[in-house]
């Protein structure tokens, strides 16, 4: 599955995945 | 805790030691964001249950480019939610700290 990174100035690291399947609300 | 349309869960095990712990949060509702949303997925981060501010880590996802300055109120809310309940699940079974 595809993941990216980001990383803050601060130095915090978020990483980018796909949403659990079934976990989000009609639209 | 209050349906903010933004999800947040753990991202593993807590053992009840730990003070920092691996959360995943994302939008299940894009509707309830004042902000319009670009659908990035699921936003996996650390945080230090000791140290850290749920509201300082939404200020650094809006700044990262996840969200619109106009919602880091509702996404720091529900890190402060979930990071409640952690806290509070671990009062209750007795874990240290």
């Amino acid at each position: 599955s595809a993941t990216s990174q980001v990383v803050h100035s601060a130095g915090r690291r978020f990483i980018v995945s796909p949403v659990p399947e079934g976990r989000l609300k009609d639209q | 805790a209050e349906d903010t349309g933004v999800r947040v869960e753990l991202n593993e095990e807590d053992d009840g030691k730990k003070s920092t712990i691996a959360l995943k949060l994302w939008v299940e509702d894009p509707k309830k964001l004042k902000g319009k949303y670009k659908d990035t997925g699921a936003i996996e981060f650390t945080f230090n249950l000791e140290k850290e501010v749920p509201e300082v880590v939404a200020q650094e996802m809006v700044e990262s480019g996840f969200f619109l300055e106009c919602d880091v109120k509702i996404v720091g809310k529900s890190i402060r939610d979930r990071v409640a309940l952690i806290k509070w699940r671990r009062v209750r079974t007795g874990s240290p700290n």
